[in-house]
């Protein structure tokens, strides 16, 4: 080890350790975590890590898929929630093979679902028999969900759906795993019934064969494009042509169609937020994370890179004892730090409102809907702005992707953008704070 | 704020905009004390929030819609957002601290949180100064304060990010190993590339050198 980290090691006033557990929820959950990273380490499929980065967009696709399906044989399905933990662990440059599986897809069809409907999708989407995807955003349209020109026409006599993509710019467009990799997903659709218009609503729509991963018919998918980062997932579109659905696959635990074409409206229009409230929560973490990883980074080499005398003849000196590279190092360390805990706390406020919304009681939506939006956008924000200050302070080093902070930057600079637009999403909380 | 005008009760992470707010922030010294600064940055977002709404609402009596009023003031509407989140995040950070019971990582991450409290507020001292919450002394006894924080934060600055518990193959960072072995890191890492597999690059090969001799 360095000796300049040795000393600082051996200054420090306190045990990282009790810090470790205070954010990660506690001694079992981080024990559970290293168990889990070290009974994987000498595994010899796991071991190809910094080959990944040589990669073309296609071949990075397969590897993440590959490695993904190679995790979850591994450790069977007991380890969901770790699964993204220990894929990054393993391989920081890629991502998850599906990611929005278990993110959107299975979650959402948990809070949307009905009885009789969870019985058949949750056990089917839970243990990975189908691969889920969310198709909401189309290429013309974003935020304003009213918009929306997909459409889902009710046919009584056969009690089906019939989906299109009427136009364009309503072609769906899902950075996640839509045009490649999922065999079915979340579709939203503005819902006419006898040429009445009842808005936007969820449906389960299977747009693969689970035989030969062909399309079903009517549907065509693909990828968009590559993007600016998170190229191991496919940028899917989607068009739909005349696309039959049975009626018991509009998601009906709040709205509901009746055989007859007759609309009952549930309780609670936002409770097709709550999967994007989930995500947005996951995104603050995300931030929180990706900014402590580029602090550990510049911190670490601040102090191992040595630049310039302060006295002359006293030699060099770790450049983190300059006043500048502290001013700017802390403000990015006490942010993350923030945003830890601004993220625990929402965390425990979205886990108890969704719990009391699936039980009816949705008050505390319009909250939970409102600070999400702003934090999702401030953490992306100020993640984005304090890794490219890490990446700074690691000067020319920090421009090479070795440095691991280039990666980093540009994963987080994308998330001010997907699952909302930042400047949309901040003033939506504008918006709510003006109403009440 | 159309409540606060009605005089309602708020409730949840908006029930700070309750109070009034009309002391001077005189606890607001080099002292740092978070109460205060918290005070300070809760009084800012509630003078926004009225700047805001009477400007929105001065646009709907002279004829405009909510929404060309909102459009027409929609990027002061996200300033006052941020500064709304911004107190969020303040007190989180203040109540976790709270909740700590080992003295010395309390006191550490009591020193962070001051840093990222002042430093937030002087970054936005505009504000601040816009509706008169700060005097220019007690400014100048903030920035000073600031920057001693710098060399209180130092000695811990490593444990600090050893915390967050990320392993070298996490990180995938030559500069941000465990060990501070950089740069022989950056040379091995410069062996894998498959632009180093051979001596020669077929481009330099195939069009370069046949260029040059041109």
């Amino acid at each position: 080890i360095h000796p300049n980290l040795i000393k600082e090691r051996k200054g420090a006033t306190f045990d990282p350790y009790t810090l470790t557990c205070l954010l990660w929820g506690g001694d079992e959950v981080v024990k559970h975590k290293r168990n889990l990273v070290a009974s994987l380490e000498n595994d010899p499929n796991l071991q190809d890590e910094n080959l990944s980065d040589f990669l073309s967009q296609e071949e990075k696709i397969d590897f993440a898929i590959k490695k993904t399906i190679y995790l979850f044989r591994k450790l069977g399905m007991n380890e969901r929630e770790y699964f993204m933990f220990l894929f990054q662990n393993f391989y920081p440059s890629q991502q998850l093979g599906f990611p929005l599986h278990f993110a959107m897809f299975a979650s959402t069809l948990k809070l949307l679902c009905n009885p009789e409907q969870a019985n058949y999708w949750l056990p089917k989407a839970f243990n990975l028999e189908i691969v889920g995807s969310y198709a909401q955003t189309e290429l013309g349209h974003g935020t304003f969900l009213k918009g929306l020109e997909t459409t889902a026409v009710y046919d009584p006599l056969n009690e089906e759906f019939v989906l299109n993509t009427p136009t364009i710019t309503s072609t769906k467009w899902w950075s996640g795993q839509l045009g490649k990799v999922a065999n079915y997903c979340i579709i939203i659709a503005q819902l006419y019934i006898k040429n009445k218009c009842y808005g936007n609503h969820p449906f389960v729509l299977q747009i693969r064969s689970l035989e030969d991963h062909s399309f079903m018919p009517g549907v065509i998918t693909g990828d968009i494009g590559p993007k600016m980062a998170l190229n191991s997932i496919d940028n899917g579109f989607m068009k739909l042509d005349n696309v039959r659905i049975p009626r018991n696959q509009l998601l009906m635990k709040y709205d509901q169609v009746l055989k007859d074409g007759t609309y009952i409206s549930g309780p609670n229009k936002k409770s097709m937020y709550a999967s994007m409230m989930t995500v947005r929560c996951a995104i603050i973490m995300a931030s929180a994370q990706s900014l402590a990883a580029a602090c550990t980074i510049a911190v670490r080499y601040s102090v191992v890179r040595q630049q310039s005398e302060a006295e002359q003849g006293a030699g060099e000196q770790s450049v983190l004892n300059f006043q500048t590279q502290q001013y700017r190092l802390f403000s990015a360390l006490s942010t993350t730090y923030a945003l830890f805990f601004a993220w625990k706390s929402v965390n425990e406020a979205c886990q108890q409102i969704l719990t009391d919304a699936a039980q009816g009681k949705t008050d505390q939506f319009l909250f939970l809907h409102s600070i999400l939006a702003g934090l999702k956008s401030q953490s992306t924000w100020l993640a984005t702005k304090y890794i490219q200050t890490c990446r700074e302070c690691c000067g020319g080093h920090g421009v090479s992707s070795a440095s691991g902070l280039p990666l980093l930057e540009s994963h987080t600079a994308v998330s001010c953008t997907y699952e909302g637009d930042n400047t949309v999403m901040i003033l939506q909380t504008g918006k709510f704070l003006l109403k009440c | 704020a159309r409540d606060i005008f009605q005089g309602k009760n708020l409730v949840g992470f908006v029930s700070y905009l309750n109070a009034n707010y009309t002391t001077e922030h005189q606890d607001v010294d080099s002292n740092l004390h978070l109460s205060a600064l918290l005070r300070l940055c809760q009084h800012r977002s509630k003078r926004m929030l009225l700047y805001i709404s009477e400007l929105v609402f001065e646009k709907i009596n002279s004829g405009s819609s909510l929404e060309q009023a909102f459009n027409m003031w929609s990027n002061e509407i996200k300033n006052m957002a941020v500064a709304v989140c911004q107190v969020y995040t303040m007190e989180k950070f203040i109540e976790a601290i709270g909740q700590i019971k080992e003295n010395c990582l309390a006191s550490v991450l009591t020193d962070v949180c001051k840093f990222y409290c002042v430093f937030n507020i002087v970054e936005n001292i505009g504000d601040f100064l816009q509706f008169n919450l700060l005097t220019q002394e007690q400014i100048k006894l903030l920035k000073t304060a600031m920057y001693n924080q710098l060399s209180k934060i130092r000695p811990s600055a490593v444990a600090l990010v050893d915390a967050f518990d990320f392993s070298d193959r996490l990180l995938h960072s030559a500069l941000g190993r465990y060990d501070g072995q950089v740069y022989q890191a950056l040379y091995d890492y410069a062996k894998l590339a498959p632009i180093n597999s051979k001596e020669v690059h077929d481009s330099c090969k195939e069009h370069l050198l046949p260029f040059l001799k041109e």
